[in-house]
């Protein structure tokens, strides 16, 4: 499974 | 962290850093929307609220560049609407923003990944970026022309996300990393620079000043 969007991009 | 992604944070360090400079050295925002300039700080806000919900101890490059963005952003529009606002450009910085706000802020009600408040101000944040150059590439349209030192900002601040976009590629391939709704506001976003990377390419690698229409 794609992990969605984490959040660890600026 | 891949080399897109890094150069992509650099290029956007070197955008705000031109931006500053410009602005400081001349003494003078001609040519700089202001209007842009408020909707990056509000993106930077809304993106990275969590550094004030919980306060971070600045442990990772990550916050301080986080922080830096805020600062940076919210002392620009500074210089541009009360340290030189007598060489802000106001006539012709006249794009209505709200035409940007109210349909990135709904849109970000309708098309979100998860319907809470963090998410729903990151998702406004990311849709908000996507179009908040347009006022600045309004200006440069109406008054029809673009010092050097600013069509390098723009070049930075457009290379930045066209960066991120091979980062996604990157991710996608090797991490198998996706969050769709970056990668369309971040192709949006690259598009709207498409006729500006033209003839900045065209024209300033030259020497030549960018005017309008080409």
């Amino acid at each position: 499974k794609l992990n969605v969007n984490s959040k660890d991009e600026l | 962290m891949n080399i897109f992604r890094l150069f992509g944070d650099l290029s956007h360090l070197a955008a705000i850093a031109i931006l500053l400079l410009k602005i400081w050295k001349t003494r003078s925002c001609a040519g700089v929307s202001g209007k842009t300039q408020l909707l990056f700080a509000v993106c930077f806000i809304t993106r990275y609220i969590d550094l004030f919900l919980h306060f971070v101890s600045l442990y990772n490059t990550e916050k301080v560049m986080k922080l830096i963005y805020i600062s940076a952003s919210v002392f620009t529009c500074y210089l541009i609407f009360f340290k030189f606002k007598a060489t802000y450009d106001g006539n012709h910085d006249s794009m209505r923003a709200e035409f940007l706000i109210v349909p990135a802020a709904g849109l970000a009600c309708l098309i979100n990944t998860k319907f809470d408040a963090i998410e729903i101000l990151w998702t406004f944040s990311i849709y908000l970026e996507a179009v908040a150059i347009l006022p600045q590439l309004f200006l440069i349209s109406k008054t029809g022309e673009a010092e050097t030192i600013t069509s390098h900002y723009l070049f930075a601040q457009g290379s930045y996300r066209a960066l991120y976009i091979l980062n996604w590629i990157y991710r996608y391939h090797y991490e198998s990393h996706v969050d769709t709704i970056a990668i369309v506001a971040g192709v949006v976003q690259t598009i709207l620079y498409c006729d500006f990377f033209y003839l900045y390419i065209t024209k300033v690698v030259k020497g030549q000043k960018i005017v309008l229409p080409a």
